[in-house]
């Protein structure tokens, strides 16, 4: 995939996490997300978006983040920390 | 999908319309409405759930048209982007409640580049509404992703995987299913249609033997989900919450009270069941339980179910004092209990204890300023609050104070003065709309 730029880097991880597939950053330490959490959760949402599931935001996945949707999160909490337990 | 996020435990859910598109929106009021009935329809057709609309700020599912940052936690993004959303059923007071982003162009029957299709929308965000939460499955109505216009919504077909879920929540639904079998053309012409957008709007000619509302002697009253219906022959006449008449000529009967024998040449009494909502009309001996504008299968059924004598009924209505429903035939009344359908004991009683309201009445019902009036002839009574006594100063004219009729004005075509009830309407001189057809409206 081209490489990204900054912006829609930052984009692409506010988007997943708006959404459900990424924890918001934590507000105390400001730690960002690891590589491997931002991998895996690009492909739970190319997996939930039926896209190839690649772990990076390639131009479909960008895409369909620009797609008009409902606001509601695909993943609830639950499920996100039921991911988290699981790794 | 994410784990159900709750459901609800009643199954008879209020929805209301708080704000509505901004002015410079392609749809009007009563097409968002409609939209809104039928997109609550998809659910209730195909699960034991039962929508109706009410007018109160205690609507189970409120409705907004809202834009950026609305203090729900969900801010919208101007067009594109986050679209709309709903809250899970549950105990939070915003349960069930729909917000859609005012900043889309929210679109009905147009071409995908046009904008945003509501009805579309509406079905998504409703299932959240009951409990459904985003699911990746490509043909679900639940993905996140908005998938552009999906069709006519009185030919809409849920998707197979979204009835499962629906039915895993809730079960299924015990009578047959209201949603027009899109294979069954017959029903889809028949059902109460949708508004059509202004450059296609079809008119029907009032039919010649159409009565004369001034003139009239009413067979029936009722209010219905906050609108006052009078019904005279095969006809009936509309108004509006706020008491205005929808159109100077009446509506058929049949066209959209769908299910009555089509020989029935007019009603004795009608009046919403309590409850439930459910819209009760009877004839002779016999009565009809109406789920909006459908007949309930297994009817007409007789009278005597509600314990009544099998002479008929003059007249019914649900008085707000005490949400009993009130049934009377010549000089006799009964009190029923809808909520435990049963027969109070002690009746009938003498029907002179409604100090002046007279006997043998046309119908009788109940009003949003929370009086109960009684109609008979060309006059009418009304009964303020919990009293039981005609308030002074009656009767008065029905005509002249419900249906726009002045004092000598017949509705006779003939009379083409500028002074017709249309202009008095809308305040300005100008042709007399009616006459074409053009003043209707269609709602839930």
């Amino acid at each position: 995939a081209p490489s990204l730029t900054a912006e829609q880097m930052d984009m692409g991880v506010d988007w997943l996490s708006k959404f459900g597939y990424l924890p918001p950053p934590d507000p105390v330490t400001g730690q960002l997300q690891t590589k491997e959490a931002l991998t895996k959760a690009i492909k739970a949402m190319q997996k939930f978006g039926g896209l190839e599931e690649t772990g990076v935001l390639d131009i479909a996945t960008l895409g369909l983040m620009k797609t008009p949707r409902c606001s509601l999160p695909d993943l609830s909490d639950t499920e996100m920390a039921v991911g988290r337990k699981r790794r | 999908a994410l784990t159900p996020q709750n459901k609800w435990t009643k199954r008879h859910l209020s929805w209301r319309i708080r704000t509505y598109p901004k002015e410079s929106s392609l749809l009007g009021r009563d097409t968002v409405r409609a939209l809104m009935y039928y997109a609550l329809k998809v659910w209730s057709d195909i699960s034991p759930l039962n929508f109706h609309e009410v007018a109160g700020n205690d609507a189970d599912i409120q409705i907004d048209f809202t834009k950026a940052d609305h203090n729900d936690g969900y801010p919208f993004d101007g067009p594109g982007g986050t679209v709309a959303h709903a809250f899970f059923p549950g105990e939070r007071f915003t349960a069930g409640d729909t917000h859609f982003d005012d900043d889309e162009a929210w679109t009905f029957r147009s071409p995908e580049s046009h904008g945003m299709d509501l009805f579309a929308v509406a079905v998504h965000e409703f299932g959240h509404a009951i409990g459904l939460a985003h699911t990746s499955a490509i043909e679900s109505i639940m993905r996140p992703y908005y998938q552009g216009p999906v069709g006519d919504p009185l030919k809409y077909n849920l998707p197979y995987e979204d009835k499962v879920r629906v039915w895993q929540l809730y079960g299924v639904r015990d009578s047959v299913s209201h949603t027009v079998r899109p294979d069954d053309p017959s029903q889809t012409a028949d059902s109460p249609v949708l508004l059509d957008l202004p450059e296609n709007r079809s008119t029907v000619q009032p039919a010649r033997d159409s009565p004369d509302r001034c003139t009239s002697h009413f067979d029936a009253v009722a209010h219905i989900r906050g609108e006052a219906f009078f019904f005279k022959g095969k006809y009936f006449w509309r108004l509006t919450r706020e008491k205005h008449l929808v159109s100077l000529h009446p509506a058929q009967i049949h066209r959209f009270w769908r299910g009555l024998p089509i020989n029935l040449d007019s009603v004795d009494a009608v009046y919403e069941r309590p409850g439930d909502h459910k819209i009760i009309f009877f004839k002779g001996l016999q009565y009809w339980i109406f789920k909006d504008t459908n007949v309930e299968e297994g009817y007409p059924r007789p009278i005597s179910d509600f314990g009544l004598p099998m002479e008929g009924v003059d007249a019914a209505f649900v008085w707000l004092h005490n949400d009993k429903t009130y049934f009377f035939k010549d000089n006799h009344y009964w009190r029923y209990d809808d909520h435990l359908r049963r027969m109070d004991l002690g009746y009938p009683k003498d029907s002179t204890l409604w100090k002046g309201v007279p006997a043998q009445l046309d119908d009788v019902m109940r009003w949003s300023d929370g009086s109960s009036y009684f109609f008979k002839g060309k006059e009418y009574w009304r009964v303020v609050g919990s009293d039981m006594e005609v308030e002074a100063g009656y009767p008065r004219s029905i005509g002249k104070d419900w249906l726009l009729c002045s004092e000598m004005q017949s509705d006779s075509p003939a009379t083409d003065t500028n002074n017709t009830a249309e202009t008095r309407l809308h305040g300005q001189h100008h042709a007399d709309h009616a006459k074409e057809g053009e003043v209707c409206s269609c709602t839930s």
